[in-house]
């Protein structure tokens, strides 16, 4: 896939966030997502999507990300916290 | 999916839209009011929720077109990506209520491309105000993303997955089939409601020769898209589907049903037709048929179209039983077959086949507790289900079972005792319309 500009991958990251894909990044150590965790988040959209599961920003993922959509989650808090705890 | 989510207790909900799309050039109030009650009615159709509109800051589903920051944690970002959200049941204050983006060009019946069709959002949110998360089913309305218009509110039909999930929360609604599978249902029976209510009463002022429903012997009386019409003169009254009547005043009929002659004094009968639901109007010789209150083109036509003699007609009404079209003229009835629109052999029949009902009958109708009813004067005879016979204790007034009339009139047929030798022991709705009191019924 061509290499991502930081605004897309930072939008990518806001996004997996706002919907619950991705935890919302540790307020107080500021750590950032860990590449498996986010190649995991961008797999459970894509399946969630009917997208093959990449685990990259790939351009049907970007367009996607870009369609009218409702604005709760697709997990919840509990899910994407439970993956992260069983990691 | 998420993990299923907390449901209401309550099987009655009431929804009320607070504000309204501020620069709308294409969504009028009504029309939003009306998309609302339509995107619920898919849920309510199918399980034992009931939501009714009430005013007010109290309703349990409170509908706002906002925008941007709006207090609620979930900001919307202006045209496009998000679109419209709702709180799940049991999240305090905001459970059930439904934001959507004013940001958004909400459109009703428009292609794809000019905007977000509001009817489908609607569904898709007031999903989740039931209680129903996002899925991944490629079918589901409850997709995340919006798929576009979904079609006519008035037809549109449930992807079975939604159907399945929200079953599981709520169970079945009692009319509702569960076993049919999509492919093979057709679409649901629930005829659609005719979209525009009579104007308001309060900005037409009563005419002088209005009749008076307590005393009239009614020219045509029909159920039309599951609700109740009485006509009489130039003049209808129309009851709801749970039979509550809309106004005492009656409403002008060329008021409200548009395209029929300004010279017509009144209506012969009145039916709506199977499958297309289409509504045809008799008079004389003449017949017109209605798409929903607009006359078609080409009409009127003559009756002979029916094969029915050119004297015209008494009564017509659809038989639940074999949904055949049934004719009355005199002492003698013609069936009628409206899928093949053709006359049935061996008719006309003399009526006395039905037992008990008179001749030269006013109109008659068919219910939908699947009763058949027959008027004449001030009286009416009940035939349950596939019976041909009159139901012992009739016949009973109109006025008292239908029309909220407290005592009949000194002319009117004495409130006779029924065969058992009991008084009359009719629903007795005391009419305050005489002192003062305006007795009115929601209907949405």
């Amino acid at each position: 896939a061509p290499s991502l500009t930081t605004e897309q991958m930072d939008m990518g990251v806001d996004w997996l966030s706002k919907f619950g894909y991705l935890p919302p990044a540790d307020p107080v150590t500021g750590q950032l997502q860990t590449k498996e965790a986010l190649t995991k988040a961008i797999k459970a959209m894509q399946r969630f999507g009917g997208l093959e599961e990449t685990g990259v920003f790939d351009q049907a993922t970007l367009g996607l990300m870009k369609t009218p959509r409702c604005s709760l989650p697709d997990m919840s808090e509990t899910e994407t916290t439970s993956s992260r705890r069983r990691r | 999916a998420l993990s299923p989510q907390k449901k209401w207790a309550k099987r009655h909900l009431s929804w009320r839209v607070r504000t309204f799309p501020k620069e709308s050039a294409v969504l009028g109030r009504e029309t939003v009011r009306a998309l609302m009650y339509y995107a619920l009615k898919v849920w309510s159709d199918i399980t034992p929720l009931n939501f009714h509109e009430v005013a007010g800051n109290k309703a349990d589903i409170q509908i706002d077109f906002t925008k941007a920051d709006h207090n609620d944690g979930y900001p919307f970002d202006g045209p496009g990506g998000t679109v419209a959200h709702a709180f799940f049941p049991g999240e305090r204050f905001t459970a059930g209520d439904t934001h959507f983006d004013d940001d958004e060009a909400w459109t009703f019946r428009s292609p794809d491309s000019h905007g977000m069709d509001l009817f489908a959002v609607a569904v898709h949110e007031f999903g989740h105000a039931i209680g129903l998360a996002h899925t991944s089913a490629i079918e589901s309305i409850m997709r995340p993303y919006y798929q576009g218009p979904v079609g006519d509110p008035l037809k549109y039909d449930l992807p079975y997955e939604d159907k399945v999930r929200v079953w599981q929360l709520y169970g079945v609604r009692d009319s509702v089939s569960h076993t049919a599978r999509p492919d093979a249902s057709s679409h649901t029976d629930d005829p659609p409601v005719l979209m525009d209510l009579p104007e308001n009463k309060s900005t037409v002022p009563p005419a002088r020769d209005a009749p008076d429903r307590c005393t009239s012997q009614f020219d045509a009386v029909a159920q039309i898209r599951g609700e109740a019409f009485f006509f009489k003169g130039k003049y209808f009254w129309r009851l709801t589907r749970d039979r509550h009547l809309v106004s005492l005043r009656p409403t002008q009929i060329q008021r409200f049903w548009r395209g029929l002659p300004a010279n017509l004094d009144s209506i012969d009968a009145v039916y709506e037709r199977p499958g297309d639901h289409k509504i045809v109007f008799f008079k004389g010789m003449k017949y017109w048929v209605f798409k929903d209150n607009i006359v078609e083109e080409g009409y009127p036509r003559l009756i002979s179209d029916f094969g029915l003699p050119i004297e015209g007609v008494d009564a017509a009404f659809v038989w639940m039983h074999n949904d055949k079209t049934y004719f009355f003229k005199d002492n003698h009835y013609w069936r009628y077959d409206d899928h093949l629109r053709h006359m049935d052999q061996g008719y006309p029949k003399d009526t006395s086949l039905w037992k008990g009902i008179p001749s030269q009958l006013d109109d008659a109708m068919r219910w939908s507790d699947s009763a058949s009813y027959f008027f004449k004067g001030k009286e009416y005879w009940r035939v349950v289900g596939s019976d041909m016979e009159v139901e012992a204790g009739y016949p009973r007034p109109i006025g008292i079972d239908w029309l909220i009339c407290k005592d009949m009139q000194s002319d009117a047929p004495e409130t006779r005792n029924n065969e058992t030798g009991s008084q009359l022991t009719g629903q007795h709705h005391t009419d305050h319309a005489e002192n003062g009191y305006e007795v009115c019924s929601c209907t949405s």
